[in-house]
């Protein structure tokens, strides 16, 4: 499900983090698993201009592919990626009567970059 | 195939989960507060953008990635006879190791007895709850089962909450064969010498106790790949 928009002022086709929610009701796993309801997902798209590589959480190998790319347009833009990741915990019960409690690394996307 | 819809792929999902398919239980397991507050905790670091170590189980002090819940699938031997001397209920606790998914070594082998809160105020004052290996499993049939080392024998004074034993030699035995499955024969009596009502109505104690007992193990597994040597921050 997507979420609240961009925050004003922000040129929605620039590369930022987009709000995704997964929801373990909708895909109807809510009948094992115990918790959570579902997590923020999320993930990032949008294009990274040479201005934005200049940003504070683009890597400086972006900056030099938008110069390159400036020179060359053979030689592809900067992509839009996550930049910091953090992981989730599930609690579920498997068909065997065990409960579990796993927890998967990189699972929701907080900040994305260039 | 031609005009598949892009339908939400579950199996992926699931599989990518480390589960071969959804599963469905018939009824919730009781879920531990232990556990409900670990994933509570985890949740609000989350949501608060904290780091968190999860390769450390700060609420049990346990380094591990994995945390199952086991029930016991054990039955209660000498049910048709009325206890005798002091002893109220003799259970063989069987847990099936061999569920434990994450490869990797155990960190924690955490065996509750719930007695139930009722049965409690019934029994009093004091019940002895002794717990012992079970040697020979053969000897299932026969109504004393040939037991391996004594674990623990304590009184447990009045009505307090679920006990709990921590089995670190089960543990131990796990890392070093990975055992397929944990025997324990479980023995409460209650002191004979304080105990000062008809046997009728210690019966009657011992089999709401036989119905309300409910045992469990809590086991913790570290993954060396998934977690890195002590990564805990000091």
């Amino acid at each position: 499900r997507a979420a609240i928009p961009v925050p004003k002022g922000f040129c929605r086709n620039l590369c930022h983090r987009h709000q995704l929610f997964i929801s373990f009701q909708d895909l109807g796993w809510h009948k094992w698993v115990i918790a959570p309801k579902g997590f923020m997902a999320n993930y990032c798209h949008g294009d990274c201009p040479f201005s934005m590589t200049t940003y504070s959480n683009s890597s400086n190998y972006a900056f030099m592919q938008a110069l390159m790319h400036r020179v060359d347009p053979k030689v592809p833009k900067a992509v839009c990626v996550p930049t910091k990741l953090s992981p989730i915990s599930m609690l579920y019960q498997d068909s065997d009567k065990n409960v579990i409690l796993r927890h998967y690394e990189d699972m929701v996307v907080d900040e994305c970059g260039c | 195939a031609w005009g598949q819809t892009s339908e939400f792929q579950d199996y992926d999902f699931l599989q990518f989960l480390g589960l071969e398919k959804a599963p469905s239980p018939h009824r919730f397991q009781p879920v531990p507060r232990i556990l409900r507050k670990i994933i509570r905790a985890r949740e609000d670091a989350a949501a608060s953008g904290a780091s968190q170590d999860l390769c450390y189980v700060k609420e049990l002090g346990v380094r591990g990635n994995l945390l199952q819940l086991l029930p016991d699938q054990g039955f209660f031997l000498n049910t048709q006879k009325p206890p005798q001397d002091g002893s109220c209920l003799q259970k063989v606790l069987y847990f099936n190791l061999s569920a434990i998914q994450e490869k990797g070594k155990l960190t924690l082998a955490q065996l509750t007895l719930d007695l139930g809160p009722r049965s409690y105020y019934h029994l009093r004052p004091e019940l002895v709850v002794a717990l012992s290996m079970v040697k020979d499993r053969g000897a299932w049939g026969r109504s004393h089962p040939a037991l391996g080392r004594l674990l623990t024998q304590l009184s447990v004074p009045g009505p307090q909450g679920p006990l709990q034993f921590n089995l670190q030699g089960v543990a131990k035995d796990w890392n070093r064969n990975r055992l397929k499955n944990l025997d324990l024969y479980l023995e409460i009596l209650v002191k004979e010498d304080r105990y000062s009502g008809v046997n009728v109505q210690r019966e009657n104690a011992c089999d709401r106790l036989v119905r309300s007992l409910h045992a469990s193990l809590l086991v913790a597994t570290l993954n060396p790949k998934r977690c890195h040597p002590s990564s805990r921050k000091r």
